[in-house]
């Protein structure tokens, strides 16, 4: 992998490349496991069961690379005024970047990436947050869910939590009457009977 | 309006209403999502301000309500319920509970238009597409599931009366699980075990009536009900079907492909997983949906985020929650990957329809090709938008726990998709074995493989 700063991890094509490694990484080790299943005697379903969890972790890795790859191309299409291209870059990259270091043992296991790449990846990572903040709420505001659809308290629109969540515990059921009926059920037998 | 969500929106370095427009595809889609979009929330009986504190049965009733008043609604504006009909996908698209209307025309009515003849889709689409009968699709069996060949109900062919008798001859034979089948729907395409002539041929879809027209009652021989509560979707009446000696006519049987002559024989189709194409359909309209429901997860945390104020970091400094590294490391992700997943959504739709018309034009080819992306990326979307949504949840500290949040309500009914329309690990293992077939064949391999095509592979 050619990264040898934070700058090129803002590379689309190295992050592309990473990923697609990775994949290929993982569907060549899996045919090798099958191949050596087969080799040592074992049938065709037999192999495809014992080699079970390598194939999941290679269509995971497939999958991964494709989206990233997608994410990225569709970004570069997309038309879009140099402010909102900034953002948009910042959250893509950060969700490259993020994918390889949750994923950083396959991509240090095929010694595709060294440990200082690593670190770079984590730095990059922490840019990219502070990167984000700043327009976080807005991005999500952009989402343009109504809150007839979200239907939170928490995550409505004009951010009023508080008053919302207690208007939201007085309209629970169990705050119908001041005094719940089991306490004429239960409770006050309780307190009558003699334990 | 909070002070703090007013200074993030002061804050913002680009302009709002410009990301909208990119997401929904420009501003004319935003202006026709809008209109739609209101023409729902202007209707009361789309929203019940008591929604969270109903009982699973009031719930349900609630559900066929808002059912009724969709198609009201559709007749009135004269929006054509169809899937392909991009009006009626932002409709149903803004109602936040599942309706039976999805299950009874994205697979009952789209497994007749796609696997019945031209004779079967003249009788029975008109018929469907007017809600004279609802709808669904019953495959899933109590002891089996993704593995659809080993389904156990059989329709067996009887020449002297040309009639398929269905019957679910074990207990674990009982459908299970479909959707609207409990109480709702009077018909559904069912999977059955295919057996002429004394031979069985495997799994074809038949047109089965379920309930009597006047009065709803089960038919002779019709055993159904609901399966009980479940972890979500409480709107839903997940049920049970069993069937003992239900003729239905031959011209019930979906016979685009494969077919049985009136004296018996069987002629078979040209590709076997045409069967499955209704099942597809879904799986892609799930990476859409992974990416709306982890978009809409995010929503409520960020913004809780932003609102919450947490511990004095300096005298009289109370930070907001969104401040702190940990919780940016938490969220942001999830942000970038619902806009991640959106995009594959759209890129899934896209070649959904493309492959969709070659299917339909009777080139087969392209088949595998959808079945093998479709099954990865529904098991991805699916699996890491459920994770992401509970990494949501939590981020909201202990109101995250109250259903005040909205969240639970996004989880439990994103969760069923890791299972339903084949469980995750199932789906990544047929997209590793569409992998592994790329591989070995990388001339074959569609773009989204091309690095299979590698020469350096080729070398390895």
């Amino acid at each position: 992998w050619k990264v040898q700063s934070l700058q090129d991890l803002s590379n689309y094509d190295m992050l592309i490349t990473a990923f697609e490694r990775r994949a290929l990484s993982k569907v060549i080790s899996t045919i090798k496991r099958l191949e050596q299943l087969r080799r040592s005697g074992m049938d065709q379903d037999e192999a495809w069961n014992t080699a079970g969890i390598e194939l999941v972790q290679a269509a995971k890795a497939h999958c991964h690379y494709f989206i990233v790859k997608n994410y990225l191309r569709s970004l570069e299409k997309l038309n879009m005024t140099p402010s909102l291209r900034k953002v948009m870059n910042s959250i893509a990259l950060l969700y490259g970047n993020y994918g390889i270091d949750e994923n950083a043992g396959d991509f240090l296991e095929s010694g595709f990436m060294t440990g200082e790449q690593l670190n770079l990846v984590k730095a990059k990572i922490l840019q990219l947050l502070s990167e984000v903040r700043r327009n976080a709420v807005a991005v999500v505001d952009a989402f343009d869910f109504d809150d007839k659809y979200l239907r939170s308290i928490l995550g409505a629109y004009d951010g009023d939590v508080y008053n919302r969540l207690y208007n939201w515990a007085k309209s629970s059921p169990l705050n119908k009457t001041e005094v719940h009926s089991s306490y004429t059920e239960y409770l006050q037998q309780l307190l009558k009977s003699k334990l | 309006m909070s002070e703090s969500l007013q200074t993030e929106r002061k804050n913002a370095t680009f302009n709002i209403k410009e990301l909208t427009d990119t997401l929904n595809g420009g501003p004319e889609e935003t202006r026709k999502r809008k209109q739609i979009e209101s023409l729902v929330f202007n209707t009361p009986a789309f929203h019940r301000q008591d929604r969270f504190q109903l009982s699973r049965e009031e719930i349900y009733d609630y559900s066929i309500k808002v059912y009724g008043e969709l198609i009201k609604l559709c007749k009135k504006e004269n929006i054509e319920i169809r899937y392909d009909n991009p009006d009626y996908v932002r409709l149903v698209g803004c109602i936040p509970e599942e309706i039976p209307v999805g299950l009874h025309v994205g697979m009952f009515s789209s497994s007749i238009s796609d696997q019945g003849t031209e004779e079967q889709q003249k009788k029975w689409i008109p018929l469907a597409r007017n809600f004279k009968i609802f709808g669904t699709y019953a495959q899933t069996e109590l002891a089996h599931g993704t593995f659809v060949r080993g389904l156990e109900t059989t329709a067996t062919y009887d020449e002297s009366k040309q009639e398929f008798i269905l019957n679910s001859p074990t207990i674990t034979s009982t459908k299970w699980w479909p959707g609207f089948l409990g109480r709702t729907s009077n018909h559904a395409v069912i999977a059955a075990q295919l057996y002429t002539k004394s031979k069985c041929y495997g799994i074809h879809m038949f047109i089965v009536q379920l309930r009597d027209l006047k009065d709803h009652k089960p038919l002779p021989g019709v055993t159904i009900g609901d399966i009980g509560d479940k972890f979500g979707f409480d709107t839903v009446d997940n049920g049970f079907l069993r069937l003992d000696n239900v003729h239905i006519p031959r011209e019930n049987m979906l016979m685009k492909y494969a077919k049985v002559t009136p004296e018996g024989k069987y002629l078979p189709p040209t590709n076997a997983k045409v069967a499955y194409s209704a099942m597809t359909l879904i799986r892609v309209v799930l990476v859409r949906g992974s990416a709306k429901a982890l978009a809409s997860a995010s929503t409520i945390a960020i913004r809780y985020s932003a609102v919450r104020h947490q511990t004095e970091t300096a005298p009289g400094k109370e930070p907001q929650v969104l401040d702190y590294v940990t919780q940016q490391y938490k969220l942001f992700p999830q942000l970038a990957t619902a806009l991640a997943f959106g995009f594959a959504g759209n890129y899934m739709i896209d070649t959904f329809n493309k492959i969709h018309s070659e299917i339909s034009s009777g080139q087969l080819d392209a088949l595998s090709e959808l079945h093998g992306i479709s099954s990865g990326l529904k098991a991805y979307t699916t699996d890491t938008a459920t994770a992401g949504i509970e990494v949501c949840r939590r981020a909201c500290g202990g109101h995250g726990y109250s259903n005040a949040c909205g969240i639970q309500h996004i989880y439990a009914n994103v969760l069923p998709c890791v299972t339903l329309e084949g469980e995750n690990t199932v789906m990544y293992l047929q997209a590793a074995r569409y992998l592994l077939k790329c591989f070995r064949n990388p001339d074959k391999a569609p773009d989204t493989m091309n690095y299979l095509r590698n020469p350096q592979v080729s070398d390895k």
